[in-house]
């Protein structure tokens, strides 16, 4: 049986000037994930280990690449599944945390519940001892930019997803 | 948003999806990611799929799931997802994209969105992608 991975960074319009880092940082997160399978680990193991390659990159949306809410803060949401058990994990609105992946998968191993959400999902990540991380440990400058011009000239949430919003 | 999916050697699959949500959103609007059925799910009788776009176009049609119905009748995972965007555009007028494995090995990156940035390794060789039909 031949182990596979995929991965992805996100499906919006992408603009050319972060096209090459985005191929680049799928590319690195499968090869990292994948190492895992190789390695005969499992398929949870290597989801895992991809989507944290991917909340350390910048470039997307997740982990250290979040978007800010109307309120300029990060509430960021994650789920992890292993289909061997139909076990599943998943934190929303969870603030501070460097690896929203590895707290969901925490919630899968280690409540009976399947959703923990904002405050919650933060109280629950302090009983594990999961440590937190500044805000703008999370933020990038363009993220910044890019916000601040948003809320200068576009009130309320861009809808027009299709052509310039990401999800 | 980010996700991943995959298939080990003993044949199990799993999924991952991630996300710091849209821009300047509501406080408190959580999206399709973190809800089971609609950003990932996952069960070695079908498949493993993780989904991004529209959340709340993807919420109202449990994209995942649906994919995984797609292929429990018998549709390659290439069919399902391009049958359930499809659909998803068809009745809500939403776009996205969704990446699936399935326990055999097969797997597919599908979106209708205007790219995608995706990346496969199956027995050690590379697959990656960013424009429609790449």
């Amino acid at each position: 049986m031949s182990a596979v991975l995929v991965v992805h960074g996100g499906a919006w319009a992408i603009p050319n000037d972060l096209a090459q880092a985005s191929v680049e940082g799928v590319k690195a997160a499968a090869c990292g994930g994948f190492a895992v399978l190789k390695a005969g680990g499992s398929a949870l193991d290597a989801v895992e280990a991809a989507v944290m390659g991917l909340e350390d990159n910048g470039v997307f949306n997740a982990g250290h690449g979040a978007a800010l809410n109307t309120d300029g803060e990060v509430e960021l949401d994650s789920i992890i599944m292993d289909g061997r058990t139909l076990g599943c994990g998943a934190v929303s609105s969870v603030k501070n945390i460097a690896h929203p992946v590895s707290l969901a998968r925490a919630v899968m191993e280690k409540t009976s519940h399947v959703m923990l959400t904002d405050r919650g999902a933060n109280l629950f990540a302090e009983s594990i001892g999961v440590a937190t991380v500044p805000t703008e440990a999370l933020v990038t400058e363009l993220e910044r930019t890019e916000w601040k011009k948003n809320k200068t000239y576009m009130a309320g949430v861009v809808e027009d997803f299709n052509a310039q919003a990401h999800d | 948003t980010v996700g991943a999916v995959a298939v080990d050697r003993a044949g199990n699959v799993a999924c991952a999806t991630s996300t710091g949500g849209i821009r300047n959103k509501m406080v408190g609007r959580v999206g399709d990611s973190p809800v089971i059925g609609c950003g990932g799910y996952a069960d070695n009788l079908s498949g493993a799929v993780s989904c991004t776009g529209h959340g709340e176009s993807i919420l109202k049609v449990t994209l995942a799931r649906l994919i995984l119905s797609h292929i429990e009748q018998g549709k390659s995972v290439a069919e399902a997802s391009q049958l359930a965007l499809q659909y998803m555009g068809d009745r809500v007028k939403g776009a996205g994209g969704a990446i699936v494995v399935s326990p055999s090995g097969q797997w597919s990156a599908t979106f209708t969105t205007e790219r995608m940035a995706w990346a496969a390794v199956e027995d050690g060789v590379l697959w990656y992608g960013l424009e429609p039909n790449e």
